[in-house]
């Protein structure tokens, strides 16, 4: 038996939207730690992990560890049906072929029920290993969307370069090239509009810009995003959720031949 | 020219 109770049921909406570009098909797990996913992009160059911690949750009961092969895109769909300022409860049971969704309204006045077909999906499970990075970048969300989607329109490659001079984003198309230099800055009225650069070593990469764009449809749940970077590993683009978990990207660089 | 590496050559799988 699994019942989560989400208050803040807009949250839930954010998260599917913020994944299912990136991935279709994903099996979420449930345990006493919490509702978790990691998928691959079908090409196995990206991948998701998403943690929402059973603390989050306004009630949650996983009497035992159970995954759940969920279509991204039909999640999306009966979670449009919720309204924004909907409770959301997910229900699920062992070895049943659906899981339900019930939405109400803040006034209770409305309540909804929804069944979801589930899915057999053959995960693969990849061993995500601690890592000390070379630069760990963490700046406004909207900002780093806002570069991706710029620089998406002159080329399909993204060099990000750290130094102590800040963030670096160049990028070289057909038109012509571009560079975007972010300098570290905290003198800001909010904490979530610094741009703060860590690094030890300086480091440059290169990703494909579709990938970091599909990334960016997390933008919504964080106002800050983290990026990680090390000559050795693939970057990771962490968007936090306040006091519940974050989703992480992490996307493989590409190299020179 | 770039050549995409997969995340396989990173993580593996468990």
């Amino acid at each position: 038996m699994l019942e989560l109770r989400l208050v803040q049921g807009s949250l839930l909406k954010k998260v599917v939207d913020a994944i299912r570009d990136l991935v279709n098909d994903a099996s979420f797990d449930c345990s006493a730690t919490g509702f978790s996913l990691q998928a691959m992009d079908s090409s196995h160059v990206a991948l998701v992990a998403l943690l929402l911690r059973s603390e989050g949750f306004d009630h949650y009961r996983c009497d035992r560890n159970i995954s759940m092969g969920m279509n991204l895109n039909n999640m999306a769909k009966m979670l449009r049906c919720a309204g924004n300022d909907d409770i959301i409860t997910f229900k699920g049971d062992d070895g049943s072929d659906t899981v339900s969704f019930m939405f109400e309204s803040p006034t209770q006045d409305k309540i909804s029920d929804f069944e979801m077909k589930l899915m057999d999906i053959d995960s693969e499970r990849l061993g995500i290993p601690e890592a000390k990075y070379q630069a760990i970048v963490r700046m406004p969300s909207t900002e780093f969307a806002r570069i991706c989607k710029d620089l998406g329109s002159i080329g399909d490659t993204v060099v990000i370069s750290v130094t102590k001079e800040g963030v670096k984003f160049s990028t070289r198309g057909d038109i012509g090239s571009a560079n975007i230099v972010c300098r570290q800055n905290t003198d800001v009225d909010k904490p979530e509009q610094a741009t703060t650069v860590e690094m030890n070593d300086p480091v440059s990469l290169t990703f494909a810009l579709r990938y970091m764009n599909s990334f960016t449809k997390a933008t919504p749940l964080s106002n800050q995003v983290t990026i990680s970077l090390s000559s050795e590993l693939p970057v990771v683009v962490e968007y936090k959720i306040a006091e519940m978990g974050y989703v992480r990207f992490y996307l493989a660089p590409k190299i020179e031949e | 020219l770039y050549i995409q590496i997969i995340l396989w050559t990173y993580f593996p799988n468990t």
